[in-house]
């Protein structure tokens, strides 16, 4: 559980700016 | 106020402490009674390197668990962030649960962005198309005219 | 209930929880592992007295004694140490938010305002192609345009041609000339005529 709640939170921490990382690139390719 | 890692600290001191005190030498010499009167010195040499090395090994893991978890660091980076938050009162936002909620925000000030970046070239591409499309026109009627022209000249020779 | 402490597991990379359960093994097997020493130290010191009426089994009775009681202390004092920890240090207030969530408070966006600001791009995206397809379609009439002016404009030359050509050789309008010649020619014929006539 408690391996869980730190997987979870370390996702929570960490993924949204690898897929903003990619939303911009898509944003940025489009605009190009 | 004191700041985290002193916090940390001094309840640490205090758990020590409170807890050396309740195994006083009195209540070990108590339990060794049979011990402590054939050789009390002995009793109270063996008690002073019990406290002493119960005390250090305690105190090196909490040393190693602060160096392990970078613990100094974050407890002062905390205690910065609650003292940037002084203002605010209402609960703050915490994850859903649900991560494509939780993203939208994340997202949206580059959207936000993104579509100021598509009003701009659309506004662009608009005006230069505007003007083209007077040039057509102008085209258009000097076209026209020519063809008026010329067809005047050819009813005349006719 | 139990509260998972994610928010702070977020931030410090560990739950609370376990670090305080780390700590308290830690500290036990100090205490368990000092007691042991004491005991043995004790058994050897006895061991210095053969005469001695105090038994292995008595120094041990002793020995969990003592632990006993220490532990009761320990747990109790390492119980209100836990509870410190949790609310005091290892800890992030519900007023607080990360640096990394800002973003939720400043764009605190709804289901429905998400997709209408996706449906927004997604118009503008449209209205550019579009306006980019009928700025194409505007400069390829340009380019024909061009084309056929050129044309047009080579005909009138040639017409000005002619009539430039008229004007060097005398004739300053044509259609008058033309019409002069053709009544004189009418002349001539009925001179003609009138010539032959005559002869007769």
């Amino acid at each position: 559980f408690d391996e869980l709640i730190v997987e979870t939170a370390t996702k929570r921490k960490q993924w949204p700016k690898k897929i903003l990382m990619h939303a911009i690139q898509t944003m940025k390719a489009e605009q190009e | 106020t004191p700041g985290r890692a002193q916090i940390f600290a001094t309840v640490v001191d205090t758990f020590l402490e409170k807890l050396l005190a309740a195994g006083s030498y009195q209540r070990f010499a108590n339990c060794y009674r049979c011990f402590y009167e054939l050789q009390p010195e002995v009793t109270r040499s063996i008690y002073d390197q019990f406290i002493s090395q119960l005390q250090a090994s305690i105190k090196e893991e909490i040393q190693e668990v602060k160096d392990e978890g970078n613990l100094e660091a974050l407890f002062n980076s905390l205690d910065k962030i609650v003292e940037e938050t002084t203002n605010q009162e209402e609960p703050a936002w915490r994850p859903s649960g649900i991560p494509e909620e939780d993203i939208r925000s994340v997202m949206v000030p580059y959207l936000l962005k993104h579509r100021l970046y598509l009003r701009k070239i659309l506004k662009e591409k608009e005006e230069e198309n505007q003007k083209v499309a007077e040039s057509v026109l102008a085209g258009r009627d000097r076209i026209a005219e020519l063809q008026q022209l010329i067809q005047a000249r050819k009813q005349a020779w006719q | 209930s139990v509260n998972p402490m994610a928010y702070e597991a977020q931030f410090f990379g560990f739950t609370p929880q376990t670090c305080m359960l780390r700590i308290y093994i830690a500290f036990q097997d100090y205490l368990f592992e000092m007691m042991l020493v004491v005991e043995s130290v004790i058994l050897k010191k006895l061991d210095g007295f053969p005469g001695c009426k105090i038994s292995p089994f008595q120094i041990r009775k002793s020995t969990e004694k003592f632990l006993l009681f220490m532990k009761e202390h320990f747990d109790k004092l390492f119980g209100k140490m836990e509870e410190m920890l949790l609310q005091l240090v290892l800890n992030i207030p519900k007023n607080v938010l990360l640096p990394e969530d800002k973003v939720h408070e400043q764009y605190p966006y709804s289901k429905e305002q998400f997709q209408a600001l996706q449906d927004e791009i997604s118009q503008l995206q449209q209205q550019y192609r579009a306006e980019a397809s009928a700025g194409q379609a505007l400069r390829a009439e340009l380019e024909e345009q061009k084309a056929v002016q050129a044309e047009l404009e080579k005909i009138l030359q040639w017409f000005d041609g002619l009539e430039n050509i008229c004007r060097e050789h005398g004739i300053g309008n044509f259609k008058e000339s033309f019409v002069f010649l053709a009544q004189n020619s009418k002349k001539l014929q009925d001179v003609l005529k009138d010539v032959e006539e005559k002869s007769k």
